[in-house]
C-alpha cells in the first residue's frame, strides 16, 4: 500500500461533523424517526439523549419490523412506540484519537460508525462512502 | 499497493449469487415490497421484470417518501402504488467481464451493485461489504 502513512491518520480528517448529521432522541416515537428517516433519506441514523451522549442506531427495518402484525402493517402502532424499544445499542464505535486502519476493520459489518469524545459526547461519524474515496485513490499510487 | 494482483481479479469471484439475492418485481405493490424489505431486513433491493433482468432498485426512504402527506404517512396508499412508480433507475452496473478495480470506483457511491450477464440477465450483486472485507486482508500485506 504505497501511502501506509493514510492508514496512520487521525479519523478526525474524514468525520462528517455532528452538525450535519441527522439524528433522533432515545424518546422520540417511532413516528418522529420514520419522519427524519424519510426527510433525510437516510436509511439508518444515530441515537442521542438529551446529553447529545451517543446511544445507538435505527433504522427503517428495524421500525417497520416493530409494527409487522400477522395480517398486516399496523401503523397506528407507530404513535405509541418509542425509539429506544427498537433501537439497536450494541454497536462499535470510534473515539477521536482512532487512526483510519481502526475505521476500516470496522467498517465492513458497519455502513457508518459514529465518533465520540473521550466524555462520550457525540462528535459526528465516519462512513463507508469517505473510506472507499480515499481507498480507491491511493490503490493506484 | 502489494497485491496490485487482486485489483485485476475478476469480480465473479466476490458476487452474491442471484438466488441468495431478495429481490422485488416492477409489476409488485408497494406494499409487497415494504413486506419483502422488512422481512429480509435489507434497507434497498434489486427490482427485476418478469424476464429477470435487472431493472432498478427500491428501498425503503423511496417507499416511504411516496406516500408520505402533508399531515400524516398514507399508508393505504401502498396497496395501490407499484415498484415501478417509485424504484430507481440510473444506476451503474457490472457485467461478468469486470474486474475489481472498476467495482471499487463506483462502490464509492453505491452500497451495492448488480451484476448482469451480456444478455441483461441478473447474475447477482457485489457489496461494499465484500470489497472492504478484501481491501482490509491486503492493505497490510
Ligand atoms: N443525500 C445523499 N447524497 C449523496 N449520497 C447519498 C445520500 N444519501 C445516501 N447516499 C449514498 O447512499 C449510501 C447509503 O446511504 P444510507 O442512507 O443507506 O446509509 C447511510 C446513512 O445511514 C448514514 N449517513 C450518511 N450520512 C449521514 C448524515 N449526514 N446524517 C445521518 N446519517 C448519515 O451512513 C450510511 C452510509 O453512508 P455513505 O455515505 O457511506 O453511503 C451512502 C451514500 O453513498
Ligand atoms: N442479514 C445480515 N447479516 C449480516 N450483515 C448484514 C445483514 N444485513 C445487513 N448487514 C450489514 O449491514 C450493511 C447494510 O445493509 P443494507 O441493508 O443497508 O444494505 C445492503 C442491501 O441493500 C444490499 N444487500 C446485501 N445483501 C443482500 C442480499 N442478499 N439480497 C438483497 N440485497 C442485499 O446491499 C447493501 C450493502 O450490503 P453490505 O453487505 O455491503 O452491507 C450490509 C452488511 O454489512
Amino acid at each position: 500500500f504505497e501511502s501506509k502513512d493514510v492508514l496512520h491518520t487521525n479519523i478526525m480528517d474524514y468525520i462528517i461533523p455532528a452538525e450535519k448529521v441527522a439524528h433522533v432522541q432515545v424518546g422520540n416515537s417511532l413516528e418522529h424517526a420514520l419522519l427524519i428517516l424519510t426527510k433525510s433519506g437516510y436509511t439508518a441514523v444515530p441515537v442521542l439523549d438529551a446529553k447529545y451522549r451517543f446511544q445507538g442506531l435505527i433504522s427503517s427495518p428495524m421500525i417497520t419490523e416493530a409494527i409487522l402484525g400477522l395480517e398486516r402493517i399496523e401503523f397506528e402502532k407507530l404513535e405509541h412506540m418509542k425509539v429506544e424499544d427498537v433501537m439497536s445499542t450494541d454497536n462499535p464505535h470510534l473515539t477521536v484519537d482512532d487512526q483510519f486502519r481502526k475505521a476500516l476493520g470496522l467498517l465492513i459489518n458497519h455502513p457508518f460508525l459514529c465518533v465520540t469524545d473521550e466524555k462520550g459526547e457525540f462528535q459526528g461519524i465516519l462512513t463507508r462512502r469517505v473510506i472507499l474515496k480515499h481507498l480507491n485513490y491511493h490503490v493506484d499510487q
